[in-house]
């Protein structure tokens, strides 16, 4: 049998060093441990694959430094609407939400639709009811907010204003 | 975007991705991270892929399922095969791109196009690893 092997990503982009303070790029990279570390804790004792993403993707939700969960992108109203889906080789289940609002961990949402409904998606306020109904932790659209995606919205607000949204950079676009 | 793949040691292979979408999304917009095959996808024995990047592209082309198809159906390598997806979205659609990808073999890819791309694993040496550019 094949030794274990877990890799995460954080979103691709300019990363441009100026955007993070040195300390922000510490905590970004400590993070990144972090969620590793939760998914090998549970392939080195033998768990499953499917338990290991899904643990390395919530400490990432968690984190402010990654779009995803708290931390995320804001949207043209400046509210959050979050995706997320999971999906476990062995069987081919899988599960996914979009535009949900009040789940605090948008891949146990996912996990959720694929292990206790008919569905592969869900979508919006139902899906935030479904998480709601199957006990999972949900929140205020608030708790995703963070003071840099609130100023990269204003930033591309105020570009689109004065007419300059064309040379808004990749990291304004996408954060 | 944030995503993960992994590999376990009855060789079961899984993904999954998660988002807040993009900085003055419409509402209502929905890109390729909950779409089963175009921002995740897992099949024993092939491989498993979380995408990152502009979700309209990786949806109109179903870029984590076109991964296990062509290694699947076109005999290539992961390398090969993410590669030519990640590279490709570049020449073709101009749009950053990255992803993480694990074969059943326990290899590890992670292309990306754009100046960087945060990044982790643990392969079978069980190293901790975490990069952000390409260092």
């Amino acid at each position: 049998m094949p030794s274990p092997v877990i890799a995460i990503h954080g979103g691709c982009g300019t990363l441009a060093a100026d955007l993070q303070s040195a300390a922000d790029w510490a905590e970004t990279r400590a993070h990144l441990a972090a969620a590793l570390r939760a998914a090998w804790r549970i392939l080195a004792a033998g768990g499953a694959a499917l338990d290991a993403v899904e643990a390395a993707v919530v400490v990432l939700e968690d984190s402010p430094h990654f779009n995803a969960g708290h931390g995320a992108a804001l949207t043209e109203d400046a509210v959050h609407e979050l995706d997320a889906s999971i999906m476990d080789g062995a069987t081919m289940a899988a599960g996914a939400v979009c535009t949900v609002r009040t789940i605090r961990n948008p891949v146990r949402a996912a996990r959720a639709v694929m292990e206790r409904s008919d569905c592969v998606l869900l979508a919006g306020a139902a899906a935030d009811a479904f998480a709601q109904a199957h006990g999972l932790a949900c929140v205020g659209n608030g708790y995703f907010t963070t003071e840099r995606r609130v100023q990269a919205l204003a930033a591309l607000k105020a570009r689109a204003a004065r007419g300059t949204i064309a040379l808004a950079s990749e990291a304004e676009r996408h954060g | 975007t944030v995503g993960a793949v992994a590999l376990d040691g009855d060789g079961r292979l899984a993904a999954a991705t998660s988002t807040g979408g993009f900085n003055n999304k419409p509402a209502g917009r929905v890109g390729d991270t909950p779409v089963i095959g175009a921002g995740t996808y897992a099949r024993n024995g092939v491989c498993a892929v979380s995408c990152t990047g502009q979700g309209e592209v990786f949806m109109r082309r179903v870029a984590a399922y076109d991964v296990v198809a062509r290694m699947s159906y076109a005999g290539q390598t992961l390398r090969q095969a993410t590669d030519a997806l990640v590279l490709d979205m570049l020449s073709s659609h101009r749009i950053g791109a990255g992803l993480v990808a694990v074969d059943a073999a326990g290899n590890v890819a992670m292309p990306f196009n754009t100046l960087g791309m945060a990044r982790g694993w643990i392969a079978a040496d069980g190293r901790l690893r975490v990069a952000t550019h390409k260092d």
